[in-house]
């Protein structure tokens, strides 16, 4: 059990471990941990071991991976909402689509690289520049990206929505994605079944 | 091994069956077939005799399934091109999508039931009203019937499809289809998809 003290200041810590993480700085000590709700080093040092399974290395905490294990235990995974990248044929039918609420689901923000489109309103939403992109996924705490661009730039999108936190890759297009072991990539690849019911109908020719 | 003057007339008896199902007649008889190519009746019986696995039921043959059965053994069957049924937001992006073409598949015919569409070329293909639909699939023997309708017309549009000779419905509906036995749905159902990974999510959570 937690003492509610040190409860109440994990929240603080969480806002300034994402403070970091925005000002792209990898390691945050527990004296500027901290100096954020003006306890002494030890004291966060004692707060953190609450939370099993956290170990803290050498140089300090791992700004992301701290904020990933806070973001958990304070109940911050945003598990009903995604991002959409892509807003072309496909990615605009899935904007659109109204279905994803049968599960209480939404895609929340919708992303693109073609100026053109931004700013354009697709089903209530306005489609954002890619620059947006990571610190809106923070902020709200977005696990699911949903990849609706072109092969060739698939995987620089992907690294785009990890740097915003994102956790769950939900693929598209026609390629493999690398990413880190604690993401997982689910890849639809629609041309690659319809393929498979052709193949079908090929093995009862010959069964 | 079969002769070749029956092999010849397979294709014969073929049409013949196909103009007897456009026509609404649901049993052809071996005196029938055979006049559409000035043979008796037994040496119909004989030609398909060859056809392995094919009985003879006492009413003459069924014409739907003789002309499935001589699509397949003459090699008919097109199991490299579909038709869409629906060309809304989803259907609209599958028929634009050119990567279909790299299993070499492609969707030829758009069919849709809003006469406002109708007319309409999306990915050089025009948009044909529903009447046409059983007629062209089965003159150009597709098997895959591809189904972006909303549920509740799901069901009549497969029933259509299968009218046509289509054989694979693959299903975006969200709604589950009954067929005969010998046609074969997939579903894709893509909400579920996102929910299964939204579940992923919260498994983490408290895993
Ligand atoms: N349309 C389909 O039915 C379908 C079917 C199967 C697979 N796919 C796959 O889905 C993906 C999208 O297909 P589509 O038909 O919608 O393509 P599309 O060309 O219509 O749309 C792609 C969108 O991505 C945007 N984009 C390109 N580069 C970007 C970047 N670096 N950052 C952000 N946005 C970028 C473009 O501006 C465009 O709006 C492709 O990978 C395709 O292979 C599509
Ligand atoms: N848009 C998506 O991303 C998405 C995702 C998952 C599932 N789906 C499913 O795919 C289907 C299509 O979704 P959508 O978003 O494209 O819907 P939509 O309303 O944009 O398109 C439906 C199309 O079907 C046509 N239609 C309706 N009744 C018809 C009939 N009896 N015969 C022929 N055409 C008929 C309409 O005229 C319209 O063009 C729905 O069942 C939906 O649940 C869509």
């Amino acid at each position: 059990l937690i003492p509610r003290p040190a409860l109440e200041r994990m929240p603080v810590y969480y806002r300034c471990l994402m403070k970091a993480i925005d000002e792209g700085t990898p390691f945050v000590s527990s004296d500027e941990l901290g100096r954020s709700v003006g306890v002494p080093g030890v004291q966060v040092r004692k707060d953190l071991s609450y939370l099993s399974g956290y170990g803290r290395p050498g140089v300090g905490y791992v700004a992301r991976s701290l904020a990933s294990y806070l973001e958990e235990f304070l109940g911050l995974i945003n598990d009903k909402e995604a991002v959409l990248v892509g807003v072309g044929n496909l990615g605009r039918a899935l904007a659109l689509y109204p279905g994803f609420a049968r599960y209480g689901l939404q895609i929340i923000a919708l992303f693109d690289n073609d100026l053109a489109k931004v700013g354009q309103i697709i089903g209530g939403h306005q489609i954002l520049p890619m620059e947006r992109l990571a610190n809106l996924s923070r902020r709200l705490h977005i696990q699911i990206g949903i990849i609706t661009v072109p092969a060739p730039v698939a995987q620089e999108v992907a690294e785009a929505m990890i740097a915003g936190g994102i956790k769950m890759i939900w693929n598209f297009a026609p390629c493999r994605l690398v990413v880190p072991e604690d993401v997982l990539v689910k890849n639809e690849d629609l041309a690659a079944q319809l393929a498979m019911l052709s193949y079908h109908i090929t093995c009862r020719k010959v069964g």
